[in-house]
């Protein structure tokens, strides 16, 4: 029996609007530690990762490992019927054909209750190395989100550099090119500054495909910060965290000399 | 010129 009770739904909602138009269709493995989803997009260009913790759920049981093969249009569509206040409830059997989602309203004066029907998806795990970054760079996610969308009118690539203090965001195209350079504020505490972090004070430059990071940006309401994580010839890491006890992260590959 | 990588060029099956 599978059973999970996520006061504030909309976490749910936003996820999966971070998820759904990168991956078709996902696993969702549920444990006793919680729910986790792995997929790559059709091009295998880019690796979401979900994690829900089991602290993310005031209710949380899962007697046996279970596996939710989720389509993920249906699954939006159907949380797309929850409002963004209300409760939801998810529900499976120990081997299960179908997932039950319960939505109640924050005065519980309406439950709605939706079946979907699961389908078995044949999709191989990644192990994702231990990687030393040579940057990690925390910015507002809206900024990020307005940073790609912006570039994204020059060019279908993105070359993101870090220095020291400093994150550069630069794209060229037919039309001209553009650079959008955010520098390190002084109190890092807080989610409107920025912070850059480097190992050994290396600049790092890296070119990614500007489609892909538009597609991250679609997570930009589950967090005010984002998070993005360099190494030379490595995939970028965009995280975004779900409290202290989740996270949406993105893993996309650069694009190389060929 | 720039080609793009695939993520299975970094990250293998578990």
């Amino acid at each position: 029996m599978f059973e999970a009770r996520l006061l504030q739904g909309s976490i749910l909602k936003k996820a999966l609007e971070g998820i759904r138009e990168l991956i078709t269709s996902g696993n969702w493995e549920c444990s006793s530690a919680g729910i986790s989803m792995q997929g790559m997009d059709p091009s295998h260009v880019a690796l979401t990762v979900l994690m829900l913790q089991n602290d993310l759920f005031d209710q949380f049981r899962c007697d046996r490992n279970v596996t939710l093969g989720l389509n993920h249009a249906t699954f939006s569509k159907i949380l797309k019927c929850a409002a963004n206040d209300d409760i939801i409830t998810l529900k499976a059997e120990d081997q299960p054909d179908e997932c039950n989602l319960l939505f109640q309203s924050a005065n519980d004066d309406k439950t709605s209750d939706f079946i979907i029907k699961l389908t078995d998806i044949d999709q191989e795990t990644l192990g994702i190395p231990d990687t030393e970054y040579a940057a990690t760079v925390k910015v507002p996610s809206v900024e990020f989100q307005r940073i790609c969308r912006d570039l994204s009118q020059f060019g279908d690539t993105i070359i993101i550099s870090v220095k020291k203090g400093c994150v550069e965001f630069s794209g060229t195209g037919e039309i001209g090119s553009a650079k959008i350079a955010l520098k390190e504020s002084g109190n890092v505490d807080d989610d409107e500054k920025v912070s850059v972090e480097m190992d050994k004070d290396t600049p790092c430059s890296l070119s990614f495909a500007s489609r892909y990071l538009n597609y991250f940006t679609k997570a930009t309401s589950l967090s005010d910060t984002v998070t993005l994580q360099l190494c030379p010839e490595h995939p970028l890491v965009v995280s975004y965290d779900i409290g202290d006890n989740g996270s949406l992260k993105y893993y996309l590959a650069p694009k190389i000399e060929e | 010129m720039l080609g793009q990588a695939k993520i299975s060029a970094f990250f293998s099956p578990k």
